[in-house]
């Protein structure tokens, strides 16, 4: 279990860092950030949202809703979860998707957990904050597909915003308990057997926020380099929602890779108590675990 | 879908802007008016001689909402912008047939 | 309830205001706007150059009333604000949904 | 009749019109607005510091046009006033119950 308890933690540590990378140049093209930055490798801030060095954004602060929500009430409970979604959004965060600011508008004038279904939600605001669901649920597969939808639908209602974030919750299972690479890419062809869209092939550098996009700039990147800054290098320069392709490369490649390969000087830049926090919670996340409580 | 229209004194437009933000209110659009109206103007002194600004400044909100989401809109509105005193403003509520967002080309309730 | 709103130019202002309050219509709003029609613009000379301005300074007015009194407001605007040249601008009549008076909650007609 | 609102970047202002004009839309009206949205607002300098602002300028322009030209305008703006980026705007199309060209008295779609 401790191997396990060090990849959740380097997984939870890798969208921070991932989403702090890459948000200095999201909504840029690959051109543009190669004019601007050369190629990106360090943590620069700036950018459309005006950050600091080492900032993060509404990728890892909704993951942290989901563990802080998880961790008070000793285990996953929807309410909770969409509650404090709704106090993260009065609070004035610095960025808000806008898929995800109309379903906590939703929950807030309505009440319902989940909204109707609707096409213009496969964006991927539900799909970047799967690490606490899927550190919580390890050790049981139907759990997480069950709670990884509960908690997408609260701002997205669409069958390949559901399929992602489950997807992306089952790769974190098995990079977390030290499966291999091929098993992690068979995992993958196995979902683009039913929903070819997903296929890693023939990738075209399309990283928008539509979540079919942003899966694929993930696990293209993932699969070709060999290592967690490599993969994070590669993913955010390609540009479009780089901060949210970042956040879910970076949890990806940090359970993979674990903590030895997280760079310090990338490490650094994060604030400490986040750093703190981020650490307590993905340990307490799986102290909650079917795995951890041997179920 | 719904145009919230409010014609609200200057010095309430941070406050209207941050009480729709408690409600997942973000886009709006402000500009700024001349007001006639049961208030009247004032007297300003302009080199030495006082003559009447018969209108007072103003500004114009704009918030396109889904329709669910009107009524609740209008109270936030209605709230924050209230002092109590005469030209407080008004409040109009106008139909709208379609949104598009720009960047995207969502279209109806998607586009807000 | 119906929203009149009038495209006019600058100098009428007063005029269409003043033959507004002797039908009893006190309350209005005003805004500068930049007018782009079968008027065109003119030149100006700047810095010894001569350039084209396209757009002309125009005033929209916005009124709303209760629909009894529209073709009334109307006709007011367009007698106050017409010189008979090119420019004079336009009238738009807009449907208002609700009406609602900031400083006393008043709702409907009672509001206007 | 419909009246489309479009909230734009100010830098577009002259390739919507262009582009209207290129279907046969001569007469719009375009307005100085700010605007809240998704897109943040800017540092601006005043007296050696910087601060933030917390809205940004946008350009508001109004097109009033016969039923069947809705789609096509909306279409032109669209792609006119597109960059990809945070802040393009958004289009709003409400319903005008009559127009008034204010010159000739014309009513309905002659007057436009
Ligand atoms: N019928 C109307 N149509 C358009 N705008 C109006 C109308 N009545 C009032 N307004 C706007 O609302 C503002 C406040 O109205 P006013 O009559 O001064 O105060 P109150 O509503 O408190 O009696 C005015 O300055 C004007 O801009
Ligand atoms: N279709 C329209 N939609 C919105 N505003 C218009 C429209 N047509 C004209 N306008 C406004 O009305 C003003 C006067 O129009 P213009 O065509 O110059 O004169 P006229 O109506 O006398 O032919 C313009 O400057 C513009 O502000
Ligand atoms: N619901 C709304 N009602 C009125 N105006 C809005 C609304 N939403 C956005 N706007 C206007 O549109 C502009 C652009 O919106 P913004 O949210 O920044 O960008 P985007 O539509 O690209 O996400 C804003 O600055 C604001 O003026
Ligand atoms: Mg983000
Ligand atoms: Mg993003």
């Amino acid at each position: 279990l401790g191997d396990v308890r060090r990849r959740a933690r380097s997984a939870f540590l890798g969208l921070a860092l991932g989403d702090a990378l890459g948000a200095p140049v999201e909504f840029m093209t690959a051109d543009e950030i190669r004019a601007q930055h050369g190629l990106l490798r360090e943590m620069v801030g700036g950018g459309w949202l005006r950050l600091r060095p080492g900032q993060v954004t509404d990728d890892t602060e909704m993951s942290l809703c989901l563990a802080r929500a998880i961790d008070a009430a000793s285990g996953f409970d929807l309410r909770t979860v969409a509650d404090r979604f709704a106090e993260w959004l009065r609070g004035g965060p610095v960025d808000v998707g806008n898929t995800v600011r109309r379903g906590i508008r939703r929950y807030l004038h309505e009440g319902t957990l989940a909204g109707p279904p609707a096409d213009g939600d496969a964006g991927n605001g539900a799909a970047m904050r799967m690490v606490p669901v899927a550190l919580a649920t390890l050790g049981n597969g139907p759990l997480l597909a069950q709670l990884a939808v509960q908690q997408a639908r609260v701002t997205h209602h669409h069958l390949l915003s559901d399929t992602a974030s489950v997807h992306v919750g089952l790769l974190l299972h098995l990079a977390v308990t030290g499966h291999s690479l091929s098993r992690l890419r068979a995992a993958s062809d196995a979902l683009a057997a039913v929903h070819p869209g997903f296929r890693i092939e023939g990738y075209r550098g399309l990283a928008t926020g539509y979540v079919v996009d942003t899966l694929r700039t993930v696990l293209h990147h993932f699969h070709r380099t060999r290592g967690f800054e490599e993969c994070l290098v590669a993913v955010v320069n390609q540009g479009g929602d780089a901060d949210t392709t970042g956040a879910i490369a970076g949890a990806l490649a940090g359970a993979y890779y674990g903590p030895e390969e997280l760079p310090a000087r990338w490490l650094r830049k994060l604030a400490p108590a986040l750093r703190a926090e981020i650490e307590r919670l993905a340990d307490r996340m799986v102290d909650l675990s079917p795995l951890a409580r041997g179920e | 879908m719904k145009k919230v229209e409010a014609i609200i004194k200057p010095f309430k437009l941070d406050e209207v802007k941050q009480a729709l933000s408690e409600v997942g209110i973000a886009g709006l659009t402000a500009t700024e008016v001349k007001g006639f109206g049961r208030q009247k103007g004032h007297t300003e002194l302009y080199r030495g001689a006082e003559y009447v600004v018969d209108f007072l400044p103003k500004v114009k909100v704009e918030v396109v909402v889904a329709d669910a989401l009107v009524a609740k809109v209008v109270e936030v509105i209605e709230r924050a912008a209230k002092t109590g005193r005469i030209g407080d403003g008004k409040i109009f509520v106008v139909p709208v047939d379609e949104v598009i967002r720009i960047r995207t080309g969502e279209r109806g309730d998607s586009a807000l």
